[in-house]
């Protein structure tokens, strides 16, 4: 499904430059539950940014569902992020002036869905993430948490066959992030792939294979269970 | 020192009331180590915000050092905000046009430091987060937990005698973490007072005293240690 070779991520920084990823590996397949880890700036938040089509490699190849990433225009990509990729943020990056329902219906708009299956469809979205009673609040309104599964919601309401997930559960006590594994759990039953960046080892239990990562390198790579 | 009886915040939104904090009662002490836990959207941003005189209550006091902090103007609170209170945000709010240095800088501008005392204050506070080498990088060249450290860099420059810490280690591995945490325990036997929010147990564990939220209620208060 996805190969990476020798793939690094160079920052050219006022005469320094930053290797945030450096000379990667890596082969994912179909239904793969994969986490990955690693200190603070180790470089799992532009791994994932760039198997998620929202950033460039610098050197290397990726080839996802055998098509090469980097031959593909701007349309291809955003086709590719809307209909294959479900992405949830570290950061969230919630639309500010837009209440939670409309968030989580936005991929929704995107590929065309009818506004009354879209309503009914992000309702259900809000239920599963224990938010059905914030539909209406806008993120300011929210919680840290609450944001958080705002994010999580929208990232699933299109059932993408990848989901990309940045930590997660970092804003959420351990009864609801158990929750939101168990969303996850569920969705890698029913044959998607889940790469899953945490710095928690009980969250990352959930996976099969577990990469690190450090200074931009892989330095281990192990399946689990 | 920190004095709040009968404390409410109430949200009306749309024909609802959202109790975030309902009727909470909480005595801090100087130099007190303080964890505050709870679920996802049960208060505790919220208690943080009004202790840090960055929100009002609905209904209740606060009386904060003798004063009660209901009577205050703006510039009076600001200038409590800018004296003896150090905030680390859980969505970090950092200046996006501004480089680690500048932003790490903004309390000791606010209080008139000199220019190069002020560079050498902040260069100090980022290297003992471990970020002397992204001193030149804006927010959105820093990975997520190098952001949250510079928002910790940033509370803790002025020594304020009051930190309040909403989950400082929620983007953090646990190696980094444990750093930061060293950093507030530190603090702590310097005289500091210190109120942690946090949804990781081994974390609240550093702490004293742990309160727990729910539904914007305490429904325990307990010395631990
Ligand atoms: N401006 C607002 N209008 C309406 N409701 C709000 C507003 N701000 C916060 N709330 C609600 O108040 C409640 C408490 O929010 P708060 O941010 O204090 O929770 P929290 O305990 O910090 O949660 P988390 O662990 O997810 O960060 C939440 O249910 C939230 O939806
Ligand atoms: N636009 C940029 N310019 C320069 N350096 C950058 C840029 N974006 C990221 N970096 C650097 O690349 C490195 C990797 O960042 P990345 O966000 O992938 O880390 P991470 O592993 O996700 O960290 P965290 O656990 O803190 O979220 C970091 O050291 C960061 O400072
Ligand atoms: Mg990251
Ligand atoms: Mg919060």
């Amino acid at each position: 499904l996805i190969q990476i070779k020798n793939l690094s991520k160079i920052y050219h920084l006022g005469g320094v430059d930053v290797h945030a990823l450096d000379r990667v590996d890596l082969e994912i397949k179909q239904n793969e539950y994969l986490a990955v880890m690693g200190p603070s700036g180790s470089g799992k938040s532009t791994l994932m940014n760039i198997i998620g089509c929202l950033d460039v490699l610098s050197e290397g190849s990726y080839v996802l569902n055998g098509k090469n990433v980097s031959g593909l225009d701007g349309d291809q990509l955003a086709e590719i992020r809307n209909k294959e990729i479900g992405f949830i943020f570290q950061t969230f990056n919630l639309l500010p002036r837009a209440n939670a329902l409309h968030n989580v219906e936005l991929p929704l708009i995107y590929n065309g869905t009818g506004r009354l299956e879209r309503k009914e469809k992000a309702e259900e979205a809000l239920r599963k993430v224990g938010l059905a009673d914030r539909a209406g609040h806008r993120p300011n309104e929210l919680s840290g948490g609450q944001r958080q599964r705002v994010a999580i919601a929208r990232a699933l309401i299109n059932n993408p066959s990848i989901v990309l997930a940045d930590e997660p559960t970092g804003n959420l006590d351990s009864k609801t992030g158990a929750e939101i594994m168990r969303l996850l759990d569920d969705l890698h039953r029913s044959g998607n792939t889940i790469i899953l960046v945490t710095h928690e080892e009980e969250i990352a239990r959930h996976s099969e294979r577990i990469i690190r990562l450090l200074d931009g390198q892989i330095i281990s790579d192990e399946q689990i269970n």
